[in-house]
């Protein structure tokens, strides 16, 4: 598919951010380096466990910055009270991984 | 639940 990712340029400068201070290696976070960035959401595990399968789309279990990106999208998202969806939708899937 | 293929390597599991 072709067009705008739904992570604004904007959002993707403050999830790269707090991508960054985590201090990824090799570009990469670990589970237990995202997990209680996710946790402090405050939601539910079982939506953090959904968000977190919707975006490691390589399932390396790992997550890198366009990755992480969509795990902060969606984790907003839902603390805006706007469902997780059950699979990821074609517009938020990184253009780098199209 | 999870999608299908759900995998091992998820934290939260």
């Amino acid at each position: 598919i072709d067009g705008p990712w739904m992570v604004k340029p904007e959002e993707k400068l403050k999830f790269d951010a707090i991508f960054d201070s985590l201090t990824p290696v090799g570009g990469m976070l670990t589970g237990d380096k995202v997990k209680p960035v996710l946790l402090n959401s405050k939601l539910p595990v079982d939506v953090l466990g959904r968000v977190w399968e919707l975006s490691d789309i390589d399932r390396d279990g790992m997550l890198d910055k366009d990755e992480f990106a969509v795990a902060m999208y969606l984790v907003y998202r839902a603390l805006e009270n706007e469902p997780v969806p059950m699979i990821l939708p074609p517009a938020l899937v990184p253009p780098s991984k199209r | 639940q999870y999608p299908a293929g759900g995998s091992s390597t998820n934290p939260f599991l």
